[in-house]
């Protein structure tokens, strides 16, 4: 804030709390909530608008006039067949139960992660620092290399995998039909405030599978009475139910809901706490167990009940986090909805610590370095895959059948317009 | 809160500093321009970096010299502050003589210093 006064830097400052506000595109000029730039909401966070002057025109619509003359849904598939007059978008998309990707989440769903190459001496550089507009216009986060949401190589280690390509390679006609709707501290008592930035229209738009992934900030923040503001389970159904109420206002009749569990954060300070932290490298003088301390003497850390040495207050943590899983699950069982059904699944970390062992890897190389708290990108990654052979398996129908014409889009339209 | 992300900001920055200078067998004010030089004209990162080290390069300058560390450096240029009733935090292990006694005679050093930072200004 102090920086923001700087009268060079008011405007841009405004702009930028404007953005993260109202979590809506910073460039979108036809206010359909879709942008042709990448940062500040842009389309790192949904799909890249194909025209910035016409709001009926973005990713995610039911085609117009079958795509003829335009394309009015950003898929990169348009036009007429000259050998037999049928327009593309009919022939190859009509039918196949094309749909989009939207996630509700907080920085894990986001991908938060602060370069370790920023606080690493040894590392440090011209070019190590020269993404920091970048970054801090996308709030730290990298939805673009997210696990539901990611769409680019990761340049963050790891590797890509996301239900957004899973999706587009099972039916190309989904390309660009991603929304991702997720803020560092997203919790159930805020999630509506984010669901309302939502670009979905029942009138318009195609269905959508919606991932409602708030993996901890119900049990996690840093007051010194930790217990006593984390949600209890009455809050928790509240919320969650009042969020569903008002998704089904929204989003087209044919989607779908999965609600994902709570982590079970012991895994923190079980592998990270004796092992030192980036700053503590160089002279092995800062583990995270002194860091976790540190964080917690402040009020700031993002974790308390887990990132903690007091096993009791980690075992309430666990204990409250199962709880909140539970009405989740309870929700997914009991609740019914007009435009989607629901679902529910485990956040799947015991398995993804499994099949990272059997990668031969370790699991503390599945937390963020410089945070010592989120998932990064190898876990958001191997999350994904979990989940998305567990629909496979349970509900195919979720996904859609894939779509016989792929080849034949690919063929025509190339990379259809990128990303 | 804001207090928090002030002071774990301070250190932060500090300890890199103190990290640059030994990597790079360089001084403190060395490594403090270094790390102005690694951000780019966009924003005016680098403008604002170095008009941070223009007024408190000097005092963190002479802080570090007497081998502070991060922790006590920060507390004596009150970017970290001690709450009512609560203890200092602290990232690094504390100094022989105490935080508190540390603490103090960094402020005590920190009041000339700034009196003169002040002055040139």
């Amino acid at each position: 804030s102090g920086i923001c006064s700087l009268p060079f830097l008011k405007d841009l400052c405004k702009n930028i709390e404007k953005v993260i506000k109202s979590k809506l595109p910073y460039k979108d000029f036809d206010g359909d909530k879709f942008s042709t730039s990448p940062n500040l909401r842009g389309y790192y966070w949904r799909g890249r608008d194909c025209d910035d002057t016409e709001s009926s025109v973005h990713p995610g619509r039911r085609p117009d006039n079958w795509d003829a003359k335009k394309d009015s849904n950003c898929n990169g598939i348009w036009g007429v067949d000259p050998k037999d007059g049928i327009p593309y978008e009919q022939k190859f998309c009509n039918g196949t139960d094309s749909k989009g990707i939207i996630i509700l989440g907080d920085s894990a769903a986001a991908h938060f992660h602060i370069p370790p190459e920023w606080i690493t001496a040894s590392k440090m550089s011209k070019k190590a620092f020269s993404n920091i507009p970048e970054v801090l216009s996308n709030e730290l986060d990298w939805p673009q290399f997210s696990g539901t949401t990611g769409f680019l190589n990761s340049t963050i280690g790891g590797w890509t995998e996301s239900f957004y390509l899973n999706l587009r390679r099972r039916n190309h006609c989904n390309h660009r039909d991603y929304q991702q709707l997720s803020k560092n501290g997203a919790s159930s008592e805020n999630i509506l405030d984010l669901l309302k930035s939502l670009a979905r229209t029942q009138q318009f738009d195609k269905p959508a599978i919606v991932i409602f992934a708030l993996i901890g900030n119900d049990v996690c923040n840093g007051k010194r009475d930790t217990v006593k503001h984390m949600t209890r389970p009455d809050e928790m159904r509240i919320n969650v139910i009042q969020t569903l109420h008002y998704l089904d206002s929204q989003v087209p009749k044919g989607s779908h809901v999965l609600l994902t569990g709570l982590v079970n954060g012991d895994i923190l300070w079980d592998n990270m706490h004796s092992r030192y932290h980036p700053l503590g490298q160089l002279n092995k003088d800062v583990t995270y167990g002194q860091l976790y301390s540190f964080l917690s003497c402040l009020q700031v850390n993002p974790c308390r009940g887990w990132m903690s040495s007091n096993s009791t207050l980690r075992d309430v943590t666990t204990k409250r986090a199962a709880q909140l899983s539970s009405v989740l699950k309870e929700i997914a069982i009991s609740e019914k909805y007009a435009n989607f059904d629901v679902f529910y699944m485990d956040y799947p970390l015991k398995e993804i610590t499994e099949l990272w062992h059997k990668l031969g890897g370790e699991t503390w190389q599945l937390i963020e370095p410089v945070d010592g708290f989120h998932p990064n990108q190898i876990a958001s990654a191997l999350g994904t895959r979990i989940l998305w052979e567990k629909i496979l398996r349970k509900w195919p129908y979720i996904l859609g059948k894939e779509n016989p014409f792929n080849r034949e889009i690919a063929s025509v339209f190339k990379d259809q317009g990128g990303h | 809160k804001n207090h928090g992300y002030t002071c774990v900001g301070c250190v932060i920055t500090i300890s890199i500093v103190e990290q640059l200078a030994e990597v790079h067998n360089s001084t403190v004010k060395e490594a403090l321009e270094r790390l102005c030089g690694f951000f780019s004209e966009i924003w005016n990162l680098k403008r604002i970096c170095f008009l941070l080290l223009d007024i408190f390069g000097p005092t963190i300058i002479k802080r570090m010299e007497a081998k502070m560390n991060a922790d006590m450096l920060c507390y004596s240029i009150h970017l970290c502050r001690q709450r009512a009733g609560q203890p200092h935090c602290h990232l690094y292990d504390l100094p022989k003589v105490g935080l508190n006694a540390a603490i103090k005679e960094s402020e005590r050093m920190a009041e000339t210093q700034i009196s003169e930072t002040m002055h040139g200004l």
